[in-house]
Formats: structure tokens, sequence, C-alpha cells
């Protein structure tokens, strides 16, 4: 601080190079905290297998989100009831509030496995909160149906609309996948369908305006 | 805008680079690997003031000699930055979701006499 100086910037004593550094290195942390809009680092306490991060960055396209246009972001499923037969399952996304409120374009990667036969109808839901009545089911929403035809991965796009997180910042799909109407052939044959191990996590990738007051759609006008 | 030299006492950018492993946040930010993290200190003496940089306009550089030449009321002109651009971040929040943004402003690119 420059003592009694009306321009901090201009005189003050010349700092000893270790504190120099030592403050330069309190101003990145503040720096990059209050860019980021957060109060501290974050804590990871369930960090993505490296496989598949590696994977999902390779889906990031370079330059996809214009600079200042605000915030691409992929989150991990959990999946619950992994063991079903087909790829009927739930997927369990954890956003940051109210993040997805935001977003404007939504993907959702699924891996289908090679032992997929022929082409299947696979709808998406998401999953609204329980109800307050015990035993009662949670409320669904249709977002999307798409065909699978072949093994991989594939992109399914989802109305952005459609994806409001609960509160908490958790998202739930549900998948179910079946045959297309009047082939009940594929039906008589349960096996495992969607891959949901290790690098092959389903994923979903969101844009998300940026969520500062007075930019986004604002600035257009 | 000159870098600062040890013996620049006028108003230049201080060029510092920050590794984010000396942060030991290398576990949650995942690109880039630090960033610049500039800042702007020296004097500015009143036949600087306002004058941004090598971006200064002939209308500035005679308006410097004007106040040279002149017992300028004295009002305080402050070493700042001139032109700064945005830093590019792929991080991990605390959901363990990649995040991609761009923080606006981020590096200070030019300092300058306000």
């Amino acid at each position: 601080r420059g003592t009694g100086s009306v321009c901090p910037s201009c005189e003050g004593p010349t700092l000893a190079p270790h504190a120099e550094r030592a403050l330069v290195l309190e101003l990145a942390k503040r720096q990059i905290l209050e860019g980021l809009h957060l109060t501290s680092r974050p804590r990871i306490t369930r960090p993505p297998p490296q496989a598949a991060l590696t994977r999902a960055l390779r889906r990031l396209q370079p330059g996809s989100v214009a600079p200042g246009h605000g915030e691409e972001v992929i989150s991990f499923a959990t999946v619950t009831d992994a063991s079903s037969p087909t790829c009927s399952s739930a997927l369990t996304f954890h956003l940051a509030t109210p993040r997805s409120h935001h977003a404007y374009h939504a993907r959702l990667w699924l891996h289908m496995l090679p032992s997929l036969p022929g082409t299947l109808s696979l709808r998406i839901f998401r999953q609204g909160p329980r109800r307050r009545r015990p035993g009662s089911r949670r409320s669904r929403t249709l977002l999307a149906e798409h065909r699978m035809t072949t093994p991989g991965w594939h992109a399914l796009t989802l109305p952005s609309s459609g994806l409001r997180a609960e509160e908490s910042g958790v998202l739930r799909l549900q998948l179910n996948c079946g045959p297309l109407e009047g082939n009940g052939t594929v039906a008589g044959q349960p096996r495992r369908l969607l891959d949901t191990a290790g690098h092959q996590r389903p994923f979903l990738e969101l844009k998300i305006w940026a969520n500062e007051a007075g930019t986004g759609r604002a600035r257009r006008r | 805008t000159p870098t600062c030299e040890p013996e620049t006492p006028l108003c230049c950018r201080r060029d510092h680079y920050v590794d984010f492993q000396e942060l030991g946040w290398r576990d949650w930010i995942l690109q880039p690997e630090g960033y610049q993290l500039n800042y702007c200190s020296g004097q500015c003496p009143p036949h600087l003031a306002g004058s941004p940089g090598i971006a200064a306009s002939f209308h500035s550089a005679v308006f410097s000699l004007l106040k040279a030449n002149n017992p300028w009321p004295a009002s305080s002109s402050c070493c700042v930055p001139t032109a700064r651009r945005p830093l590019s971040l792929l991080y991990l929040d605390h959901n363990g979701n990649v995040v991609k943004t761009d923080v606006p402003d981020m590096v200070v690119e030019a300092c300058g006499c306000s």
C-alpha cells in the first residue's frame, strides 16, 4: 500500500523478491476464484476416471463456446440399476445449481455395446422429485426419443428447456429402450446393451449462458 | 508499454508467470498449466499523464509537452492497465463436472498513466 499516496501503484516500498512472489501467488488465487465466482477452491471428492475424462474432453471441440459466451459443462452420470438386462437405466447427474437452468444446448452421450440387436427405440425421460406421499413414484417427463441402430458412442440431443435440475442440483434421467413398434423378436432377447463402466460412462454435455447480470441476450439488444 | 527493468522507475508492466502447481491447484484446474499474472506499477510524472503507452496519438504527445512545460495543477496520475485479455480455463467443479469457461480481463497486456 502506498502510504499517504493517492496512487498506490505509483509509489510505495519496493518489495523483496520473495515477498513479492508470495503476494503474487496470493493475488493469483484471489483473481482466479473471483473470476470463476467461487468463494474457495473446489474439493474434488468424486474425480472422474482419467480415461473417461480424456475421452470426454475430446468431445469439447476447441472454440465450440465463443469467448465470453458462457460455459461448457461435462457431467458424468452415476448409473443406478445398471444390472438391468437391456438399457433401461436411471442416470443421475450432480450439477451445480442452478446451472442447468441456463443451458441452451444439451447432448447425452451413451456408449452402446456390440450386442445391440438391430434397431432399438430409446426414450429419455426426466424424473421429477419424489412426491411426499410414501411409496409414491417420481413423476416423469418425456424429453426425447431416438433410434439406436449401431453400437458405439451416440450423442443424443435433448431439449435444453426440459433439463430443469432439482434445487439440490441433481438431475435424474430415466432411459427406456425397447424394440421399434411391431418388431417383437428383439424384445425376446434380454442382454446388456448400455456400457456404463469405466471410460464408457454416459455423460451430459451442456452449453450454458454466462450467468453474470447484463450479459448474454441483453447484450444482443 | 515497456516491461519493467530494474532501473525503470516509470510506469511499466511487471510480468509474473504463475504455475498452478505452485498454488497446489493442479488437481482441479486441468488446463492451462499456469497463466501470466502481470500488473502495473511505477511513477506517472505529469507529462506522462494520459499517455497510454505506444498507442499515444499525436494529440497526446502535444498534450504531454504542454503539461511538461506548464506547472500543471497537481492532479495525480496513476499507473493502470490499458489492455487486458480473457483467460480460458478448464476445471473440475466440486461435483467432479468438467467446466470450460473464459474469464474476462484476466491477463494485463499493457499499462499506461491515467
